[in-house]
């Protein structure tokens, strides 16, 4: 479903140039969860900013099922991420204003789903996470990890192909943390694509493969032998 | 240093009422690093927070160096915190439009160091965390590890006593996470009382002592035998 080719991402340029990743091969498939792993700084954030079509490589080729990104117009490469892409933010990226329920059936409520379904796929997602009885709270009236699960509630409502995963049990604990990972091991084993940056070996370990990032390039992978 | 006696935490009132604090008595000691432990939501932010004067208590004490926060005025309370309280939150709070250098000296320079002497403690600690490199960059040019770690050394700074830590080492791999504890370690063995929030059993390993929180209160406790 997913493929970066030679992708490059560079930041400023000359003396102050940063290069973020420095020439990336990656293939997803459906029903596959692929896990990327490394240090602070080596590109994972990036990795995932890219492949969702949030940042432009500065070079190589991104492809989501069959849809090469550079060749799509902004409008496309929006209503692609709405319909078949879920992120969940290193940040979470909640929207104040909103509840917990309204945070989750935002993206559904754009793409034209009538508020009442997505409210109750909504409610169905939080409870997925542990999160029933907070649909009604605003983000600050929740904890650090009670955020974080409904930034991953969001990514998973509808009929998503590509779920790509910021780190999202960094701020839970591990019990909570592994009942996350197994709603997104069981979203994958439905159809979907997954792509997880972790920097916890206990939950790379539920993905099918994991590749190793260090100084924006692919140093090493377990698994299958393929890229 | 900082004594925590009966505190409680609650939002809201009637139906909608959330007990996030339920009773907790803490005590920690110059030298002394204390780690927090328990599940998403059960409290640990609000105890810190709490302890920091960030946020007060339904009902309960809060004792730092002899001062009763609710005995002194919102004046004295923000003084002590610039002064005396390092904090590391667990949405890491920089300011965006100050470079990362700033950010870790601006305390300092609230508290009337000349700008000169704060800005080298600012390189100082941004080089104890690994990020000498990147003084000069904003925290929208950061990854998510190098943001927390700003915040970290923004909370080592200056002659700090207490340093109260929300999940510092959520964002960052297995390696630099070991970095930023032996950094704090370090300041606590040189005097100051620590308070370290993780769901990290190996980091958690570096402290005194672990306390457990569940629904608010202390459940279970390491180490000696004292509260
Ligand atoms: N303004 C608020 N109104 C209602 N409930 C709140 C509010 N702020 C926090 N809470 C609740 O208080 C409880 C404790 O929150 P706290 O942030 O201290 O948890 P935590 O242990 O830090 O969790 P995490 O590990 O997820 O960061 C949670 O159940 C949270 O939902
Ligand atoms: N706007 C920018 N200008 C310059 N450098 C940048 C910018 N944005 C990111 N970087 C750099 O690109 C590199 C990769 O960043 P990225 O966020 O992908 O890392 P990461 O692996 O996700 O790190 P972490 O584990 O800390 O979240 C880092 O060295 C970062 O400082
Ligand atoms: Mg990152
Ligand atoms: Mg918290």
């Amino acid at each position: 479903l997913l493929t970066l080719e030679g992708v490059r991402r560079v930041h400023g340029s000359g003396a102050r140039e940063v290069v973020a990743l420095d020439g990336v091969d990656l293939t997803v498939r459906l029903g596959e969860l692929v896990a990327v792993m490394g240090p602070s700084g080596s590109g994972k954030s990036t990795l995932l900013n890219v492949a969702g079509g949030l940042d432009t490589p500065t070079s190589g080729t991104v492809t989501i099922a069959g849809d090469v990104l550079s060749e799509m117009d902004a409008k496309g490469r929006a209503a692609l991420r709405r319909k078949r892409i879920g992120y969940v933010f290193q940040d979470f990226n909640l929207i104040p204003a909103l509840t917990a329920a309204e945070n989750v059936s935002l993206p559904r409520e754009l793409d034209g789903v009538p508020a009442r379904r997505a409210r109750t796929e909504a409610k169905a997602a939080l409870a997925e996470v542990g999160l029933e009885k907070q649909a009604r709270r605003f983000p600050d009236e929740l904890s650090g990890g009670q955020q974080q699960r409904v930034a991953i509630a969001r990514a998973l409502v509808g009929p998503r192909r590509l779920v790509l995963a910021d780190e999202p049990t960094g701020a839970l604990d591990s019990v909570t943390g592994e009942a996350v990972m197994r709603v997104l091991r069981a979203r994958v084993d439905a159809g979907a694509a997954g792509l997880l940056v972790t920097h916890e070996p206990r939950f790379a370990a539920w993905a099918d493969r994991t590749v190793f990032l260090r100084d924006g390039t692919v140093v090493d992978s377990t698994g299958t032998d393929e890229p």
